[in-house]
Order: C-alpha cells, then sequence, then structure tokens
C-alpha cells in the first residue's frame, strides 16, 4: 500500500509528537 | 528492564519489527499474538503511545515504533 502525501504528513507529525513526549517522560525519570 | 511488562514488551517488539510505511493494525497484532486478548493488546497499545514508545499513523487503530529507523 502507498501512502498519499497527506498520510505521510500526518504520520511524521504524529512521531514528532511521540518522540517529544517520549523525551519528556525519559526527562521526568531522571 | 525498561519499565515494561511482559505483554508490553511483546507488543512493543511486534510494532518495531513492521516494515511496513502504514504501521501494524491491532488485528494483525491479535492475529500474531495469539495468546492475547484484544482488551490487553489495546490497553498495552495505549500505554506505549502515552509513553512515546508508538504513535498512530493512517488511522487511530495502526501503529509504528518510534525507534524502528
Amino acid at each position: 500500500m502507498s501512502l498519499t502525501a497527506e498520510q505521510q504528513r500526518k504520520i511524521e507529525e504524529n512521531r514528532q509528537r511521540a518522540l517529544a513526549r517520549r523525551a519528556q517522560r525519559q526527562a521526568a525519570q531522571s | 528492564a525498561n519499565g515494561l511488562s511482559p505483554s508490553q514488551n511483546q507488543v512493543l517488539s511486534l510494532i518495531r519489527s513492521c516494515p511496513d510505511a502504514q504501521g501494524i493494525s491491532t488485528q494483525d497484532l491479535k492475529q500474531r499474538l495469539s495468546g492475547m486478548s484484544l482488551a490487553v493488546i489495546k490497553q498495552a497499545v495505549e500505554f506505549l503511545s502515552n509513553e512515546g514508545h508508538i504513535f498512530s499513523t493512517i488511522d487511530e487503530d495502526h501503529f509504528k515504533s518510534t525507534d524502528n529507523d
């Protein structure tokens, strides 16, 4: 299945948000 | 060691191993984790998502890992 440009944009946006959440959680643990 | 339960680790490892751009669906996870109920899988997915280990892709039912590239 190939993704549309809009789907790819949304996926990248969600990925960046998840990375930010992960960094936040890691900072809270240390 | 990474603070995750065994079921959370199993779900995360399957999501990590999926090479598709759209990620893996909860139905696919259910099929591959035959011993695990959909409720347990969904709980694990929600936890992993909150922790930033995974994220939804084309819809709220497909997931990819933040560390598989």
